[in-house]
């Protein structure tokens, strides 16, 4: 690897994005979506945070550009530069374009935009080119799929020789340590365990929380096992919003962001779509919580302290939404993090208790901790 | 005739390629990656092969005109 002469670096840990100008060749979903996975690529080696906004000034300002675009490097049409970025400092210094006269994808027939912008995030970063014809930051394009990518060695020796390792370097599926005789209180129990998302999962029964999930089956709390998101859900690439499942459909969401991905069991099917797909007005930017209700064939988003009802048969958001939700559901109390429906109850997720709501009796009946259903 | 064209062309193209990504602009550090100074042709040629690991020949042989060819990163390469 090679860092810029003088080794500008970012000296802050919280860096600001945010995508001024799209490209006509893929939806802006998309790019976000690419753009997104492509800053996780480095956040998972290093510690830092990135922050989205969409107005002003941000300190990566990334953007698709035509030709002279007035920085003093004009794109040359297809083929040939693809895209450039700016090592770290004020101003120009991080931003990212991208030749908008290139065939951006997704995929393979084009050039991916995932790859080139996880290659020009690394400038942006304060990585140079490398001489290592593997490496990420190698000067020529070579296509990377997103999915279940893991940043090359001599990338991650350079990223950690500016910023230093992230305390647990997610790259690679590690599964915190869970001591290796029976019953005894596993390290991931404390009690102010909480969750991001719960759902079924065919017969097994998921709880996510940051980058690591749990898996169990409904009736059997015992031999509850963690593993990392990224292991089983390389798209997902960091930590999950939102869940659920259409049973009769055999397929599942995952919500993060503005962003969700449709699966079959474990299988992602497809790239990233954009939840306004639902019907979501453009001021919801994320989801808190997803709980499908089979009979009624209804699934309730829970965003801030109210929620909508989307019709899965009619594919269409309910009127007379956004509800309150404490009114609707009494008892349940704080923000819903999480919610799942089983054998005829509805458990709510908020913070480190978990609510049994009894929907006939339309109150709640049972409040245990939410660390009780991995086992603690 | 035609490959006196072709020689010609690749000569531009490869003088192309050296000024964007060998040869120094100052400004905001892009890439940084410039060499000190107006080197020659022959020297930057020998940089560029240098750096993806080619035969170090300073003349513009096929290996060398094939990586020229590749889409690439804009932010050049050879740091000063």
């Amino acid at each position: 690897y090679r860092l810029f002469p003088g080794e500008p670096k970012w000296k802050k840990n919280t860096l600001t994005y945010r995508i001024s100008k799209y490209t006509p060749s893929l939806s802006a979903a998309a790019v976000d979506a690419a753009v997104e996975m492509a800053l996780c690529a480095w956040s998972s080696a290093v510690p830092l945070t990135f922050v989205r906004t969409d107005v002003g000034e941000a300190d990566i300002m990334v953007s698709f550009e035509t030709g002279d675009h007035g920085d003093s490097y004009p794109f040359d049409g297809p083929r040939g530069t693809l895209a450039h970025a700016f090592a770290p400092g004020e101003g120009l210094g991080g931003d990212t374009h991208f030749d908008n006269a290139e065939t951006w994808t997704l995929g393979m027939n084009g050039f991916n935009l995932f790859t080139v912008a996880a290659h020009e995030f690394g400038h942006a970063l304060g990585l140079a080119h490398s001489t290592d014809p593997s490496a990420l930051m190698y000067p020529t394009y070579k296509y990377q799929s997103p999915y279940g990518f893991q940043l090359p060695k001599d990338d991650v020796r350079g990223i950690q020789a500016l910023y230093g390792p992230r305390r647990t370097f997610l790259g690679k599926p590690t599964v915190p340590h869970i001591p290796p005789h029976g019953p005894s209180t596993p390290e991931h129990c404390d009690s102010s365990t909480s969750f991001d998302a719960v759902t079924m999962l065919g017969k097994e029964l998921l709880f996510f929380r940051d980058r690591i999930f749990w898996r169990r089956q409904v009736h059997q709390p015992l031999g509850v096992r963690p593993s990392t998101t990224t292991s089983s859900f390389p798209q997902l690439m960091a930590n999950v919003d939102a869940a659920y499942q259409v049973a009769e459909r055999g397929t599942a969401y995952f919500f993060k962001g503005p962003h969700y991905w449709v699966t079959r069991g474990f299988q992602m099917q497809g790239p990233p779509q954009t939840i306004y797909d639902f019907g979501f007005p453009r001021s919801v930017q994320r989801i808190d919580a997803a709980l499908h209700l089979q009979e009624a064939q209804r699934t309730l988003f829970f965003v801030g302290d109210e929620h909508y009802s989307y019709d899965e048969k009619k594919r269409k958001m309910e009127k007379d939404y956004p509800k309150n939700t404490e009114e609707e559901f009494s008892g349940v109390n704080g923000q819903i993090d999480a919610a799942v429906e089983l054998n005829g109850y509805i458990y709510f997720f908020s913070g480190p208790k978990s609510f049994k709501y009894d929907t006939e009796k339309e109150d709640v009946v049972g409040v245990v901790k939410s660390s009780s259903w991995i086992g603690c | 005739a035609p490959s006196l064209l072709a020689a010609t062309n690749s000569y531009h193209l490869a003088q192309a390629y050296l000024d964007k990504y060998y040869t120094k602009k100052g400004g905001q550090q892009i890439g940084e990656m410039v060499s000190r100074g107006g080197s020659s042709m022959v020297k930057k040629l020998k940089e560029l092969q240098a750096f993806f690991g080619l035969h170090v020949t300073g003349k513009l042989d096929q290996p060398t005109l094939e990586m020229i060819q590749k889409p690439r990163c804009g932010v050049p390469d050879v740091a000063n």
